[in-house]
């Protein structure tokens, strides 16, 4: 309480102060003022960083950005919109999106970061007390279309991990498939979408390794990849403004009451290796308790 | 049997590739959402009588509790946003034991969780961020999140009773919240 400030360096400090009110697991969310919470230098986007003292290796970024999405008439391929069934940006270089705010909650059960970020972002970094992953909520959305350009947003989990260009997603909730960026293992490639040719689906689950692991569950299917060295990055959201003639008819730019849709999950995080633990938790996801609420007015506690 | 045969028929149209990617027209979209929300709807029907069935036994009394649909996704639960005392019943689809956290939209108060054998529960209050309470159309007076942890055995049910204890305590919320503005 009491704690604010419009400068950088005093904020820094002041968050690294700040790290003894947090009585989880979670050693203080910031790494005591070593490395920058946030950055948003060189347009790479927002980032902080977190630690826990559970496990001196969870430590890793969260960023966003988005992809400018192409415009073309659809006659050639060379000339094909982005759309509902075509991933397509017109830059191999998604554009970062900075932080505008953060807070920090602290309590008997749960901690977290939320991290509100320029375009629409919510970003919750949480840890739970009883739980040895972490877990990142999202909410991306309205996406603003008002300068005409569609956008598709993506998050990014920068890591230490040396991938050497490998990762791997299931296969449609089966196996785990080795992905290598920029090549197939059964003939030699040369990708003429260099994004999109590196994305592949996510079902359940995305990972990196290399002695450690850093692996991601996903609440829904959606589109990943590592296109960086120690980066997992996942598609979130899309709102584009053109057909991608593939037979849909329509921009891929749904809409309430006039604003684009708000979407909303969650990720997991572990760094766990046992193959067990990671398998439950995938299925945890997937498969959550079912929760009925229920008027119980004029019930008693001993009725009960 | 027929209630939840609606609702299997949905969930068959929804395994379309243009359902599950969602690379349909516009109005298709809509008229899955409204096939899809009127089965969920009409099965409710099936979990209310089969819970009321359980609570009453051979009683015949009337109905004790409706079970309303509350929307999670959104933060927005009528029942828990509007009722001084209301039950949690969670149901564990997993064939071993989980801990899970419950998350129950109300309105800024201070709340107790009783779990099944009667002891009060941990809980935190954790405020609804504005960004959710911004989202189109939503409608809901609840601002916090009311969090318990429900340890849940194996394809188990477990019933909590939660009740509203006061509404004009100062600092209910338990734990500590501290914001930075940017410049």
């Amino acid at each position: 309480e009491g704690v604010r400030s419009d400068g950088y360096l005093d904020r820094l400090n002041q968050i690294a102060d700040v790290k003894d009110l947090t009585n989880l697991g979670l050693d203080a969310i910031v790494d005591e003022g070593k490395e920058p919470l946030w950055e948003d230098a060189n347009g790479t986007g927002a980032a902080f960083k977190g630690t826990m003292k559970k496990r001196e290796t969870d430590d890793f970024k969260i960023s966003f950005a988005y992809y400018p999405g192409c415009l073309g008439n659809n006659e050639v391929p060379a000339n094909r919109s982005s759309g509902a069934y075509i991933f397509r940006p017109n830059s191999t270089k998604a554009i970062g999106l900075n932080v505008e705010s953060v807070s920090e909650i602290s309590g008997d059960l749960l901690s977290e970061v939320r991290t509100k970020i320029r375009g629409n972002v919510l970003s919750i970094k949480r840890v739970y007390k009883e739980f040895d992953f972490i877990e990142h909520e999202w909410l991306v959305g309205p996406i603003s279309v008002d300068d005409g350009i569609g956008k598709e947003y993506v998050v990014k989990y920068q890591t230490d991990i040396i991938n050497n260009g490998e990762f791997y997603t299931d296969s449609n909730g089966r196996q785990m498939l080795k992905r290598k960026l920029n090549a197939r293992p059964q003939w030699n490639l040369t990708l003429t979408e260099p994004v999109p040719g590196n994305y592949y689906p996510v079902t359940n689950e995305i990972y990196i390794e290399n002695g450690e692991r850093f692996t991601v569950l996903t609440d829904r299917s959606q589109g990943g990849t590592s296109l960086v060295e120690g980066e997992v990055e996942l598609m979130l959201h899309r709102r584009l403004l053109h057909d991608d003639a593939f037979g849909v008819g329509e921009a891929l730019n749904e809409t309430v009451l006039g604003s684009g849709l708000v979407v909303r999950g969650k990720h997991r995080i572990l760094r766990s290796k046992d193959p067990v633990e990671i398998a439950k938790s995938v299925f945890q996801m997937h498969l959550p308790p079912v929760v009925f609420v229920s008027d119980a007015s004029g019930l008693s506690y001993e009725q009960w | 049997e027929f209630i939840l045969n609606e609702l299997k028929s949905a969930m068959g149209i929804m395994q379309h590739h243009d359902a599950i990617t969602g690379t349909e027209k516009q109005h298709v979209a809509h008229d899955y959402e409204r096939i899809l929300s009127t089965a969920i709807d009409d099965a409710l029907l099936v979990a209310r009588q089969a819970f009321n069935k359980a609570a009453q036994g051979d009683s015949g009394k009337a109905p004790l509790f409706s079970y309303d649909r509350c929307h999670f996704n959104e933060s927005r639960c009528h029942t828990s946003e509007t009722s001084e005392t209301f039950m949690v019943t969670v149901y564990n689809p997993l064939a071993w034991g989980v801990r899970e956290a419950v998350k129950l939209p109300v309105t800024y108060g201070h709340y107790e969780v009783y779990a099944p054998n009667g002891d009060k529960i941990v809980t935190q209050l954790v405020e609804i961020p504005d960004e959710v309470k911004r989202i189109p159309n939503r409608r809901s007076e609840a601002t916090h999140e009311l969090v318990f942890i429900a340890h849940l055995h194996p394809l188990g049910v477990k019933s909590f009773y939660v009740k509203r204890v006061s509404t004009t305590k100062r600092a209910i919320a338990n734990g500590s919240y501290l914001e930075w503005i940017s410049g």
